[in-house]
């Protein structure tokens, strides 16, 4: 699933940085 | 739990939901009730005052932005963006948007509004992961079902924060700087026309619950937290989690509204009224992605509803 979801589980993973949407 | 342990917690939720989400319903009803004095919002009702409103936002929006690279794109996004509270001057990158005013044929600015609402609603996604991630225990759950419950939950927690910026007669969005009518976005060609009227009629009558802003946090909570959505591994500590934070939601009402005896019923029915809503949204998405040449949709909208419902 994670592999699947690969921006929803970098933003799960990231902490507060900003993430390129 | 002790009813100050459950207290400690809609604290505790409140306060995360503050950080990640500055457009409060106490703010917005502020606006919507014309209580904000100079600042009322600019109204959008047609195609003229759409343009007009665009370069209200940059009139407005260039002191704060000095500093970035992608005016234009930010601009654009920051003139529809607002469903659901966001951060003034947010950072994130967008689709590569032209501006609104720019020329061009009337049916591509149903799209170019569609794909600034889309930049938005992943600003949002964003917010609600970190959200998330604030609710004691959930980062302790296993990271596939961290996944599922975001999956799952982050359109219905959406709409359930789109029910403050509204009335009926339109919606606050940008930030709250801009109102845009019900009667403007019922105009918009099909199936565009289509998208926004059952979050108006649904916010309508969820409005009627009057909810503040810390049981709006507790509420999105409980939503994130259904041990029902499909897929999930371990179901059990979610359960857990999901009671105590509706344990805290059912001692927050009693204290706020101790006359609307069933108000934790009324709310928990919501639920079931939103996850029809959200099957309809996501099989409209899958519509226009069928039958709009130009559509594209965002690439972390797209991971979500996929196989969704």
């Amino acid at each position: 699933l994670k592999e699947k979801h690969k921006i929803l589980h970098q933003l799960l993973q990231n902490s507060t940085s900003p993430v390129d949407l | 739990p002790e009813a100050a342990d459950l207290r400690a917690l809609a604290r505790h939720l409140y306060e995360a939901y503050l950080k990640n989400f500055p457009l409060t319903k106490a703010k917005a009803r502020a606006i919507l009730s014309g209580k904000t004095g100079d600042n009322a919002p600019f109204v959008i009702h047609d195609m003229k005052s759409l343009m007009e409103g665009e370069q209200f936002i940059n009139c407005r929006q260039i002191p704060l932005k000095e500093h970035h690279h992608h005016h234009q794109q930010q601009q654009t996004s920051a003139l529809t963006a607002g469903l659901g509270g966001a951060h003034q001057g947010s950072e994130y990158g967008f689709l590569g948007m032209t501006s609104i005013s720019e020329e061009g044929p009337q049916d591509a600015l149903e799209l170019r509004f569609f794909h600034s609402c889309q930049s938005r609603s992943a600003e949002a996604v964003r917010e609600i992961t970190e959200f998330a991630k604030s609710i004691p225990g959930f980062s302790e759950l296993d990271l596939n079902d961290q996944v599922t419950l975001l999956k799952y939950g982050v359109i219905e927690v959406l709409i359930i924060m789109m029910a403050p910026l509204m009335n009926k007669d339109g919606t606050l969005i940008s930030y709250g700087q801009i109102f845009m009518t019900r009667e403007f976005l019922k105009s918009l060609r099909k199936p565009f026309s289509q998208m926004m009227e059952p979050k108006f009629e649904f916010s309508v009558k969820f409005n009627m619950l009057e909810l503040d802003d810390s049981e709006m946090a507790l509420f999105l909570a409980v939503i994130i937290l259904s041990g029902d959505r499909p897929g999930l591994l371990n179901v059990k500590p979610i359960e857990q989690l999901q009671e105590t934070v509706l344990h805290s939601l059912e001692l927050q009402l009693k204290l706020n509204h101790p006359i609307s005896l069933q108000l934790f019923a009324k709310l928990l029915q919501k639920m079931t009224d939103l996850r029809q809503i959200v099957t309809d949204h996501v099989h409209l998405i899958q519509l226009l992605k069928k039958t709009e040449v130009d559509m594209c949709l965002h690439p972390l909208l797209q991971e979500i509803m996929k196989d969704l419902y």
